[in-house]
């Protein structure tokens, strides 16, 4: 996507009159379709939904959020997730309607229980207590 | 969060507030890949299920669940329970519980019943595979459980008394090598769970799969009768689902140095 803004721009700018140095405002970034403005959803997650209803016993499902749209800062290489969740919130700063607030690394989420059936039958109940976030971003 | 909460009735419910959608195909493999990356599994698991057979407890382990995922929650589950037959967590179990980082119960892998020993010796064999035990997890405390139901009949007025053996060695034509873990007296007239602490066999188990030769129940009369375990009302693997015999063991990181068994 962010290929396609480029040439978006490159056209912008060679229409605009020379000389004019005006920076991404607010109001350009993501403003050409606010549908597919980057937002975080809301997602609950049904193992049933998955079919592995047959080995997960417990819990029935888990929440789980992610992000859609236009987000435009995809965590890779040369961007660590400290930069990615700085860059990020400057933006959020700037146009807070359009672009959710950073998830930064790394985040400690709660403990949770799984009771699931191993491939030998067996049923095993164990504690992930030290969960955390390895990516970065509006999830 | 694990985005279950439980209704008044004990079953759980959606999180409230999430969005409940079917799921895009896309999204479907992302999700299972990052739940196995979690679970850190390497692959979904495809258990062979089928009633009786292969019986780990998942009713017990549910109430173990239950138990850990909220403490109110669960008595609320334990009062709304009326029958007695269901093995819910004992205050100890619970103590381990809090404890441990993981909880397994294993399926009885002896599948036909020799009823009777070389010298005629009425005794029940139950073998568990703990080699699949995850790197660094020690046994902090394991327990073999069975099902004694009232008897009736022939021996309703006497007493029994119930050996577990650890079995050390085996021989194709004489009685097994056996070390005594626990003898216990029960009257027949007696109906409920029994719970023997296998915690040392079982650790043994985990550092030693080959001396993992299982374990023999064996009963006899006040009078010293050998007798089978049905006739001494002990259920087995032909029982109902909740009442069939199964090993829990607790498990935490190897902070625990165990002495290997003498």
């Amino acid at each position: 996507s962010t290929g396609g803004k480029r040439r978006q721009q490159n056209r912008n700018r060679s229409s605009q009159p020379r000389g004019a140095s005006r920076g991404l405002g607010p109001a350009d970034y993501n403003s050409s379709d606010q549908k597919t403005a980057c937002r975080r959803h809301e997602l609950y997650v049904s193992f049933r939904e998955l079919g592995w209803q047959d080995w997960i016993i417990a819990p029935e499902g888990y929440a789980a959020n992610y992000c859609d749209g236009e987000c435009s800062f995809p965590l890779n290489a040369h961007m660590n997730a400290t930069n990615h969740a700085i860059v990020q919130t400057l933006v959020h700063l700037m146009n807070p309607e359009n672009v959710p607030k950073p998830c930064c690394a790394p985040t400690k989420l709660h403990a949770i229980s799984v009771l699931y059936f191993d491939d030998n039958s067996n049923v095993i109940l164990k504690k992930y207590k030290n969960m955390v976030v390895r990516a970065c971003g509006c999830h | 969060a694990a985005g279950s909460h439980f209704s008044p009735d004990g079953t759980p419910e959606a999180h409230p507030g999430f969005v409940h959608r079917r799921l895009r195909t896309h999204e479907k493999r992302e999700m299972q890949k990052e739940i196995l990356s979690i679970l850190g599994l390497p692959h979904r698991p495809r258990p062979h299920l089928s009633h009786g057979k292969y019986n780990s407890a998942p009713l017990f382990m549910l109430d173990l669940y239950n138990t850990m995922s909220g403490e109110e929650k669960a008595d609320r589950l334990r009062s709304a329970r009326t029958t007695q037959s269901s093995p819910l967590a004992t205050f100890q179990e619970t103590a381990f519980l809090n404890d441990a980082d993981m909880v397994m119960s294993f399926v009885n892998l002896v599948e036909f019943d020799r009823e009777l020993s070389p010298q005629r010796r009425h005794h029940k064999e139950f073998k568990f595979n703990l080699s699949q035990i995850p790197e660094g997890e020690a046994v902090t405390a394991a327990e073999f459980r069975l099902y004694k139901e009232c008897v009736s009949g022939a021996f309703r007025n006497d007493s029994f008394l119930l050996r577990v053996y650890q079995v050390v060695k085996e021989h194709p034509d004489r009685e097994a090598d056996l070390f005594l873990l626990e003898s216990r007296r029960l009257w027949a007239t007696e109906e409920g769970w029994l719970e023997f602490d296998i915690t040392a066999t079982s650790n043994l188990w985990v550092m030693s799969p080959a001396h993992n030769l299982g374990l023999q129940v064996g009963v006899e009369t006040s009078s010293g009768q050998s007798i089978s375990c049905k006739e001494a009302g002990l259920i087995g693997r032909d029982g109902a689902l909740e009442k069939q015999p199964f090993m829990v063991a607790f498990f935490k990181v190897s902070e625990v140095h165990i002495r290997a068994a003498r």
